[in-house]
């Protein structure tokens, strides 16, 4: 899956996702990529997120929603994607997943929630400056 | 502003924030970058788990879901379940632009899709039936059925419900969902 934002020379924010979904899944599933602040949202007036991982539990919890709310509560990105899935896990601890947050003043950040074979979550970056994609990777929590 | 254009993706999916990248350096908008973005990836078949070919469901299909969101005007189109169209992230941008709706589900969205000219195609590859043909052999293990007869841990359906289960906590199970397979 892959979740995006997106923000442009004006400051306008966009984000989106596109998914093949989870391997075997019953026919007619779907996951949290499609759902309007669970797989991402965007607020021009504050950020976007998008979230990726198991989507039958992070769908639940509209993760993506939540951080830009936390962003537009204050919370720098980075601390609003950790939010997100802090408060997933008070429900399901040892849930598989991932958010992105990115603010209207240029901020990002991620943050994860540790499975076994998941403890880095690794992202892509391009910003002004660079000459390439750049890849970050956060520890998860 | 020195802070901006700004592209972030989840996953290490680089040849698509490049392609967001471009249109966003050309003084396009955000919305041209993310779908560029994302029609990239369905190109790339991502990880095997964006685009055709990858992650078949139990009857060995794949459907691809996409959503695309505009933070000025708050529109949103999305689509899920999609049956044989490769430009899943386009078709949701299609759902927002041509319609009034913001949400279009399985094969009634494929036909909106026909309809506003995207080529209906087959999403198996030889990968994909290979996923599938294995998973079969695999007694269809693992899947995602719980509470019905014969036990899906064991045995491939059809599956009926088991009959005179207690209310009971929701019990987060155990699931194959891991860097390889997930939303």
């Amino acid at each position: 899956t892959i979740g995006m934002v997106a923000i442009d020379k004006a400051g306008c924010v966009a984000t989106g996702t596109s998914t093949n979904g989870a391997t075997h899944k019953i026919p007619g599933r779907i996951g949290d990529s499609p759902i309007i602040g669970a797989g991402a949202y965007a607020d021009s007036t504050v950020g976007g997120a998008a979230a990726t991982g198991d989507g039958d539990t992070m769908m639940r919890f509209l993760p993506s929603y939540q951080a830009v709310e936390y962003m537009r509560m204050g919370a720098d990105p980075t601390d609003a994607c950790k939010k997100a899935i802090l408060r997933i896990q008070k429900y399901v601890k040892n849930f598989f997943g991932a958010v992105i947050c990115a603010n209207t003043t240029g901020s990002y950040g991620a943050a994860c929630s540790k499975t076994a074979g998941f403890t880095k979550f690794h992202f892509t970056v391009f910003k002004t400056g660079l000459k390439d994609p750049l890849e970050e990777v956060v520890d998860c929590l | 502003d020195p802070t901006r254009p700004l592209v972030i993706n989840t996953w290490p999916f680089q040849r698509a924030a490049e392609a967001a990248w471009a249109v966003l350096e050309e003084g396009g908008s955000a919305l041209d970058a993310v779908e560029q973005g994302c029609t990239q990836c369905e190109i790339d078949q991502c990880d095997g788990s964006v685009g055709y070919g990858g992650s078949p469901d139990e009857h060995g299909e794949t459907t691809l879901d996409a959503m695309i969101m505009n933070g000025n005007t708050m529109e949103v189109g999305a689509v899920a379940n999609l049956r044989r169209i490769k430009n899943a992230i386009g078709v949701a941008r299609a759902v927002m632009e041509h319609t009034k709706h913001t949400f279009l589900v399985g094969e009634s969205a494929s036909l909106f899709a026909e309809s506003m000219g995207f080529p209906s195609e087959d999403l198996t590859t030889n990968k994909s039936l290979t996923i599938y043909s294995k998973w079969l052999e695999q007694r269809c293990q693992p899947n995602f059925w719980k509470n019905v007869i014969p036990d899906a841990s064991k045995s491939c359906g059809p599956y009926k419900p088991v009959r005179g289960l207690q209310n009971k906590k929701e019990i987060f199970l155990e699931k194959e969902i891991n860097v390889h397979n997930h939303d």
